[in-house]
């Protein structure tokens, strides 16, 4: 499903260098439940952003599904974010003028679907925000925002799922139900699921966890 | 420093009304540090901007340092905060356009400051983020901008630390020393600080624990 080249991401601000990632080579198969952990900085973010075409590696190629991305224009990434793959922010980026349910319903919307409601109503209740369809983002909690985002990226059940911090505004229960919602989902569909995450209890229901540090990640992970 | 006398508030669109916080009486003595747990959607962030005054109750007071907080206008409330009270907020409110070492400048340059610099160096160097003053937030991991907003709320050392979830987009090893410097600033100034959080391991750095549900406080809470 995805394939890492030696990928990196360095920039550049007068004199200073930030090197992001460094010579990431890494395969994670179709159906994979990927973790990845990792102090503050240490790359994860700009890492999934590499992997669904959000931000340019420095060096290096993502392979999805065997096709080379490194040709890839900006409108050939957003055709494949909008049938394959689905995407939970760090910080959510919903869009503030519309309601829970239109935010839920865009990537629906943008596939063309007429008739998007049953699922969108579908993918709210699963988040536990069935009553709450009608409020825009600045009238929900953090943690019902982070819920929003990831109904909204699960809604057109893609191929890849990269989430980032998907729990990091929950408390734990709802946290661990989201989490299975996430697991739960991919089984099914056999959807590939990459997520970055800070707490080791979500980073244990994946098949797998990578380890990053300054960059790099440490070879092929652990078994969770 | 602060006492909650029966605070609530409720949202209202069209039919469906939302009690955010419901009946609230909690008093906080002047240097104790005081922890928020509850679920996703509880009421932790209205409870904390309400005693910020970034939000009015709808029924009850705020009392800050034995004076009612009821008849202030907009003007009271915005020195209050700028000589006596920071804010870490839950999505950190960074200004896109400065720096991290201006956004950190900004509450001792609002109350007059010539020299701001020495200090503001303290506080990101005590971040873990010396090297990074220069970059603007788009350029900061999450973690990052957090611990910039962290140290932003405690630069003009204020005596009332309001912190919603302030290690929410930390690993654990950061999260810890970010609460550390909170609790050893906080007790060599004699600040009072008030932080919600999801982290049971945060919480338990506190004097005390309160436990909200729906809106409303377990008592007095328990002794951490
Ligand atoms: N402007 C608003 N209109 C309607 N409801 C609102 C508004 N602002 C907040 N709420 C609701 O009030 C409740 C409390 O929200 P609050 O942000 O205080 O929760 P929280 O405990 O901080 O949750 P989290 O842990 O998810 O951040 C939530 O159900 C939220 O949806
Ligand atoms: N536009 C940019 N310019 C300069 N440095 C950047 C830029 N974007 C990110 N960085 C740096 O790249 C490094 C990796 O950032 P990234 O956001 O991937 O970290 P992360 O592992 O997601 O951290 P966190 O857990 O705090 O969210 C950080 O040190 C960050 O400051
Ligand atoms: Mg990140
Ligand atoms: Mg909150």
């Amino acid at each position: 499903m995805v394939r890492l080249e030696g990928v990196s991401k360095v920039y550049q601000r007068g004199a200073s260098i930030i090197r992001a990632v460094q010579g990431v080579s890494l395969e994670v198969a179709k159906g994979e439940l990927l973790a990845i952990m990792g102090p503050s900085g240490s790359g994860k973010s700009t890492l999934l952003n590499l992997i669904g075409g959000l931000d340019r590696p420095t060096q290096g190629d993502v392979v999805i599904d065997g096709h080379s991305t490194r040709g890839f224009a900006e409108a050939d990434w957003t055709q494949l974010r909008r049938e394959r793959i689905g995407v939970v922010f760090q910080f959510f980026n919903l869009l503030p003028g519309l309601t829970a349910r239109e935010n839920v319903a865009l990537p629906l919307l943008l596939r063309g679907e007429a008739d998007p409601e049953k699922r969108v109503e579908e993918c709210l209740a699963a988040v536990g925000l069935a009553n709450r369809g009608e409020h825009r983002p600045s009238e929900l909690s953090g943690g019902e925002q982070q819920r929003v985002a990831v109904a909204r990226a699960l809604v057109h059940q893609p191929a890849l799922l990269l989430a980032d911090e998907p729990t990091g505004n929950l408390d734990s229960k709802v946290g661990r139900e989201i989490i299975h919602l996430i697991k739960t989902l991919a089984r099914q569909g056999g959807q590939t699921v990459i997520l970055a995450t800070h707490s080791r209890s979500v980073a244990e229901e994946a098949d797998r966890i990578v380890l990053m540090r300054d960059g790099s990640v440490d070879g092929e992970g652990v078994r969770a």
